[in-house]
């Protein structure tokens, strides 16, 4: 463990929790989309099923319970609980187009052949562009509640900061995955457009409205 | 192995 992947970890448990908290007390998911946290709980449910067959750590267990928990929640809050508020007519990002490619370039390029290690791969292609549907669906809209922003940029931050851990692993430990990396560029990469918005007009007090 | 360090990831 180091301070980038601690950070990173703490930066993506504040994003999920962000929202969870945004949606249950304002009791309404406008401006959420509902399909960006369905890939989310997809990326979580395919990437920790070894919480069935290994045990790392007390931090390493509880983390991931706590992580696919809350993404359940999330989803369940604007399916089910909150769903007249439910924006779905912005949410219009067709998934399959995400899932389809994923799904075959996990089956083309990965460390082994391994259904545990498939879907692991698949888990950490599906988050490097799991957020397109939330990112398409606030320039459909043109706007984005400052909570929402804040939520995305913890959760642009996390990944952000695991690049720093990749990099402090492969200098001190030597170990590098280059799947995860590439991954991780590609997914930090689609948050720069956001980045740029948030540092320039959400952290000046400004609304976060597009076009820019 | 390799693969089993970065598993210790969330």
């Amino acid at each position: 463990m180091n301070v980038f992947r601690l950070t990173g970890d703490l930066s993506h448990l504040a994003a999920i929790i962000i929202l969870l908290l945004k949606i249950w007390k304002s009791r309404s998911c406008a401006g959420i989309s509902g399909k960006s946290q369905i890939l989310f709980a997809i990326v979580f449910t395919t990437r920790y099923l070894d919480l069935l067959t290994s045990f790392i750590s007390l931090y390493n267990t509880s983390m991931k319970l706590i992580y696919v928990g809350c993404a359940y929640a999330t989803v369940y809050l604007i399916y089910v609980k909150f769903r007249a508020t439910y924006d779905g007519n912005h949410d219009s990002f067709r998934v399959e187009f995400l899932i389809v490619p994923v799904g075959g370039l996990a089956v083309l390029i990965n460390h082994s052949f391994a259904p545990l290690e498939i879907l692991w791969t698949f888990s950490i292609y599906l988050e490097s562009v799991a957020i397109l549907p939330q990112l398409f669906m606030i320039s459909k809209t043109g706007e984005a509640e400052t909570i929402t922003t804040h939520y995305l940029f913890c959760l642009g931050l996390y990944r952000a900061l695991y690049l720093f851990n990749w990099v402090w692993r492969f200098y001190f430990e030597g170990f590098f995955d280059m799947i995860a990396i590439v991954a991780g560029l590609v997914q930090t990469v689609l948050y720069c457009d956001f980045f740029y918005l948030y540092v320039t007009k959400v952290l000046k007090g400004k609304k976060l409205s597009l076009p820019a | 192995s390799l693969r089993d360090s970065a598993k210790d990831e969330l």
